[in-house]
């Protein structure tokens, strides 16, 4: 799967969108 | 913003605020059209993805990891008040795919799919090597235990006769040989001693339902049952029940409200 990672030229870490936080325990 | 893939999607973060209420919608409804066993919970957005809906609005398509409570879906009890099942008790979790519409604010499920399986027996037994693991619902110890269960309540329930529905869980423990047991209970129209045939007592037009707990310890020459039962009130029959599989959708924005008075507890 390709994403883009962002507007061209923008410049930082790239945002790590998914998987979301763990709520309970991870099993 | 949404993150433009050019695939005709976007991506959101998983933990974004819309993508948390696309979630817990989710969760919702799959609470409401769960038949049998206990409520799910919430644990992870493992996956979104944003699809444009013509005319309007826009589709949520999630990916969730669900986790099973100790609440029973007939219990009244808000998700928010029920316990996780901990690892240590051999609990089960979801894995579920959702399409859920945002229009005008509003979130609506347009697809459900889950599928729930118990952790493994190993995960469980590298938290807690002595744990006992989820048993057979035709285990002879579990019907056994059930079926004195169920004695034992409606003898000490000197009325309306308590007819089974459905054993929920169950687990049996290594000496002192133990079997632990949930199973849900229903008000048929006999009465107790009027209940001679079971197989004719019929469950009341507006159901009544109860959750019970139970244990049998055998020691030697003995054994020692304990059981203990919620009945929650009285449940109206729904206009019409989908016994195959969820609706199309659901307004959320319209619950069904909670009873009015907190389950009564007999035991």
């Amino acid at each position: 799967k390709v994403v883009q990672s962002g507007p061209a030229g923008a410049a930082g870490p790239a945002v790590r969108l998914c998987p979301g936080r763990v709520r309970h325990f991870r099993i | 913003a949404p993150h433009a893939t050019g695939l005709g999607f976007s991506e959101v973060a998983c933990d974004s605020p819309d993508a948390e209420q696309a979630a817990l919608t989710a969760v919702d409804y799959l609470n409401q059209h769960l038949q049998r066993g206990f409520k799910h919970t919430l644990n992870q957005v493992d996956k979104v993805k944003v699809w444009p809906r013509r005319p309007f609005g826009e589709v949520y398509e999630l990916e969730l990891d669900t986790l099973e409570t100790t609440c029973h879906v007939l219990d009244p009890t808000p998700l928010a008040n029920c316990s996780v099942r901990q690892l240590v008790d051999h609990a089960v979790e979801g894995d579920c795919d959702f399409h859920v519409l945002k229009q005008d604010g509003q979130f609506t499920v347009m697809h459900a799919q889950c599928h729930s399986n118990p952790d493994s027996a190993e995960d469980v037994q590298k938290v807690c090597p002595t744990c006992a693991l989820l048993a057979s619902f035709n285990d002879s110890r579990v019907v056994n235990t059930v079926n004195a269960a169920l004695n034992a309540f409606n003898e000490r329930n000197n009325g309306t006769y308590f007819k089974m529905v459905e054993i929920s869980r169950a687990q049996n423990t290594p000496p002192p040989v133990s079997t632990f047991v949930e199973f849900v209970v229903a008000a048929t129209d006999c009465t107790v001693q009027g209940a001679a045939d079971p197989t004719k007592c019929n469950l009341l037009a507006e159901k009544q339902y109860g959750f019970c707990k139970a244990s049998l310890v055998r020691r030697l020459e003995d054994e020692e049952l304990s059981v203990t039962c919620k009945v929650f009130q009285k449940q109206p029959q729904p206009a019409s029940v989908d016994a195959a599989g969820p609706a199309p959708a659901v307004d959320q924005a319209a619950p069904p409200a909670p009873p009015a008075n907190p389950p009564a507890s007999l035991l």
